[in-house]
């Protein structure tokens, strides 16, 4: 108010409306980037297949995850997609997958909840059951591999199957490793891996299937260091 | 909450929209398609100091206090965000990870006076 044109209190001239929208946007750029504790803009430089990205958010909608935590508690959820590759020789080759974390390094994360999204194809024969391993491996190349999760998958039809990782993702996120290994392995009595990529009708040239990418699915919240350091009275 | 128009006198909101394509944001910016940075601004003078609702705020208590005891001061009244949401974002991380998150206090809807 007052008479005088331009900030009052800061005694800076009026800016005209132009300048004004730009130092907005930048405003905004600022804030958005805060509240995303991110230092710049993400670089993106290559794009995922749109149809992975739709089957993966698909997922997060159908509220498999988001509907079982609820995200008041400053929580959010993290989409990773894998990538994929053969471990080992056919027919006893294993899917490698390889995630990648720097983001959450040193944000003390708890994860809620993760689970990992991998595609099984029917083998054409009647319903039948099938041993699906999700192991946590080494870099490629490092025979070492542990036992994660293992269970009885009933195959009618070519689908997505989920297997819970909720605490070796937390364990391997708080050994601020940045590339997270896993090998998946689903067989029926020694037959092929029904989980690989391979062979699926609808594979791409290279192999890879961008239809059935498998995505691991992450409910995780930034832990507040108060807690850590909170005094309690004995 | 009153909404600013062109020539603002008393608090209002000033409705602010971003497009993130505008930007060359929508890269990596998923959802939504912009940003409603909506921001307060204009005069609140003495007489509509508390107004509308906002007296729950610890300044606007301690200045109905002063006024009440008919204490004069240079205490002014500010023009503030009374209402704000969150805003709901899916993003690209540089990892190329989806991160869906809610972002709290992002969009003012109403603005009052303290």
């Amino acid at each position: 108010g007052g008479d005088s044109p331009g900030c009052v209190s800061c005694g800076l001239p009026a800016l005209d409306k132009e300048a004004e929208d730009r130092l907005m946007i930048e405003v905004a750029k600022q804030q958005i980037l805060s509240k995303l504790h991110l230092k710049e803009r993400p670089n993106i430089t290559h794009t995922i297949p749109r149809v992975a990205l739709l089957t993966a958010l698909r997922k997060l909608q159908a509220g498999r995850v988001s509907n079982t935590i609820p995200t008041k508690d400053h929580g959010y959820e993290i989409v990773s997609f894998a990538e994929t590759e053969e471990r080992g020789i056919a027919p006893n080759a294993s899917l490698g997958l390889t995630f990648q974390f720097l983001q959450e390094h040193g944000q003390n994360i708890q994860v809620l909840q993760s689970s990992l999204w991998v595609y099984a194809r029917s083998s054409g024969l009647d319903p039948h059951r099938i041993r699906a391993q999700v192991f946590l491996s080494g870099l490629p190349g490092d025979s070492n591999r542990t036992l994660l999760v293992e269970k009885t998958l009933d195959i009618q039809e070519s689908n997505w199957h989920t297997f819970t990782i909720t605490r070796p993702l937390q364990a391997f996120l708080d050994r601020e490793h940045s590339h997270l290994h896993l090998e998946v392995s689903c067989r029926e009595d020694g037959g092929e891996n029904l989980c690989s990529l391979q062979g699926s009708s609808s594979s791409s040239s290279s192999g890879d299937n961008p239809h059935h990418q498998p995505f691991l699915v992450a409910k995780v919240r930034q832990h507040d260091d108060q807690s850590k350091h909170s005094l309690r009275k004995r | 909450s009153l909404r600013c128009g062109d020539d603002v006198t008393v608090c209002c909101k000033r409705d602010f929209y971003i497009k993130f394509k505008d930007i060359q944001w929508q890269d990596w910016i998923i959802a939504p398609e912009g940003y409603h940075m909506n921001y307060c601004m204009g005069q609140c003078p003495q007489h509509l100091s508390g107004s509308p609702g906002i007296a729950s705020s610890f300044h606007a208590t301690v200045f109905s206090q002063l006024k009440i005891n008919g204490i004069n001061t240079a205490v002014t009244s500010c023009c503030v965000p009374t209402e704000r949401r969150p805003l709901s974002m899916m993003y690209f991380n540089s990892q190329h990870n989806i991160v869906k998150m809610d972002v709290p206090d992002m969009i003012v809807d109403s603005c009052g006076c303290t």
